[in-house]
């Protein structure tokens, strides 16, 4: 999903990692992973 | 630990100052040249990262590295003021950390290299559930791409190689370009070294080779002299791979300019031959194309031009001679007189579109010292009585280059810029004054004598961080002790 706002954020699921155990967050990322 | 370089022995951290009050850094995207200036803009307060836990138990047999995530509070050039997610309102272990170092990464980093996010000492036992804590902090924020430091990487890459021979203003005589090659590069700046080159070469102009501007080779040379007294000594010279001041294997030739160069490179190029080692076009930035014919200036216009050997001055010039492409030879009328000097030794190549240029009364318009001609005294001199007992014809204002870019310079902005007097040097300063795309450029710590007017694009000043990124020694202000 694409912010179309600025067109230059990306959603993306992010991997988290603690001592307890792993999950996933949602996040922005700005939109240069191409 | 880029500090244990030789060369980076003593350089200047802008840490202390970061937190002072007033203290304003233009913002990378002000520098077009710099790395991650064209993404900068996504770089924003509020944005969490992960990081080194420094506070934390020094070992752990299973965790020899902590991290955990930060908030960006604030940016200041490549810096920012980092704090520890949990910390609230707390700003105990807040710190600044240059975003991109590779001590910063994105959020997701360490799950993807097996490392555990482990809270800070100081607030383990602030929360029972770090996982429900992280998500609540973590969902909807903003963070780095995870190609961050692929892109910082390929940012850095230069286009030039070592052992390139390219044609490079001589600074011994501006007059002229000569053939060099390209000894070293660090952060896009290229140390080249003159075919001739002595061992005992330095940066400044020679004090006995410098063609009549006696204010500006004592300038140089006490700086100069000021700064040995704890740097390393200087060696060859350096310019910005975007510096107008090198071009490509052929220029001179194509353009009509000067070239001190050995026999064989002559030959080479009047043959239209090329080694593999000769730096072509392509590495260049684009020319300002400016067809056959088209060029409106003339031989002995006046106009106003920045002194190419003293960047502090703006002064009252004269086109000496027009060469192809929109090139022009400008001498200073300041200097000694011509009959006094060699010839046109002094003379210097600006481009017609060049913003160092301006047109007869600029500096009146925009209320700038103007150094007047040789034997006139800024209080008597006007350019109406002067060009009259000349007979000289200023050049029409529309002949100059007018554009404006947005480029978003403020007065009192901090950023890191080369002395172009001594350009292995980069040095803290402040934009002092901005007129238009016009800035001058303040060292910190010095006299004005020492400032230097630049065009909002040139490729010689960086944002704050710069200097640690690339690995370049940064130059604080002169201390008073030392001094």
């Amino acid at each position: 999903m694409t912010d179309t706002k600025t067109r230059k954020w990306e959603q993306k699921q992010v991997q988290i990692r603690t001592l307890e155990g792993e999950f996933s967050v949602t996040m922005w990322a700005s939109g240069t992973d191409d | 630990d880029k500090k244990t370089v030789p060369d980076l022995i003593n350089t200047y951290e802008w840490t202390h100052q970061l937190s002072q009050a007033g203290f304003i850094a233009a913002p990378v995207s002000c520098f077009k040249h710099a790395p991650m200036a064209d993404s900068w803009d996504n770089i924003t307060v509020g944005m969490k990262v992960e990081v080194e836990n420094t506070d934390c138990d020094n070992f752990s047999e299973d965790f020899p590295d902590s991290f955990w995530v930060a908030t960006v509070l604030r940016i200041a050039g490549y810096k920012a003021l980092l704090r520890y997610e949990g910390f609230g309102q707390n700003d105990a272990k807040d710190f600044w950390v240059n975003l991109c170092s590779s001590m910063v990464h994105p959020v997701g980093w360490c799950a993807t290299r097996g490392k555990p996010l482990i809270p800070p000492k100081t607030i383990e036992d602030k929360y029972k559930d770090w996982k429900d804590f992280l998500v609540k902090r973590l969902t909807g924020a903003r963070t780095l791409p995870s190609n961050f430091y692929n892109k910082v990487h390929d940012n850095l890459k230069s286009r030039f190689r070592c052992d390139l021979n390219l044609e490079v203003v001589d600074k011994n005589k501006i007059s002229q370009v000569k053939v060099a090659r390209i000894e070293k590069i660090v952060g896009k700046r290229l140390h080249v070294c003159y075919y001739d080159a002595r061992p005992d070469d330095n940066d400044f102009v020679r004090k006995e080779e410098l063609s009549g501007n006696s204010s500006t080779e004592n300038k140089c040379t006490r700086r100069t002299n000021k700064l040995r007294r704890y740097c390393q000594p200087p060696e060859g010279f350096w310019c910005h791979e975007d510096s107008p001041l090198i071009h490509p294997v052929g220029w001179a030739k194509r353009v009509g300019h000067k070239l001190d160069a050995p026999r064989e490179y002559i030959d080479h190029c009047a043959k239209g031959l090329r080694d593999k080692d000769d730096a072509t076009e392509d590495l260049f930035p684009l020319p300002y194309y400016v067809p056959a014919g088209c060029v409106p200036f003339e031989a002995g216009m006046k106009l106003e031009a920045i002194d190419p050997l003293n960047l502090s001055a703006i002064c009252v010039a004269t086109v000496k001679k027009i060469l192809n492409e929109g090139y022009l030879m400008i001498r200073i009328d300041s200097y000694d007189d011509e009959s006094a000097t060699t010839s046109d030794s002094d003379w210097f190549c600006y481009h017609m579109t060049s913003p160092c240029i301006f047109p007869v009364g600029f500096c009146e318009m925009n209320d700038l010292p103007l150094r007047p001609p040789k034997d006139y005294s800024p209080e008597t001199f006007t350019w109406t009585d002067y060009l009259t007992l000349t007979g000289a014809r200023p050049a029409p204002a529309h002949f100059f280059n007018r554009e404006i870019p947005n480029h978003n310079f403020m007065l009192g902005m901090r950023l890191e810029a080369a002395d172009l007097m001594d350009p292995r040097l980069i040095c803290v300063g402040t934009v002092s004054r901005v007129i238009g795309r016009l800035l001058k450029i303040h060292f910190d710590g010095w006299e004005e004598d020492y400032d230097q007017w630049l065009d909002c694009e040139s490729p010689d000043i960086y944002p704050v961080g710069w200097c640690q990124l690339v690995a370049h020694k940064l130059e604080g202000p002169p201390s008073p002790m030392k001094n």
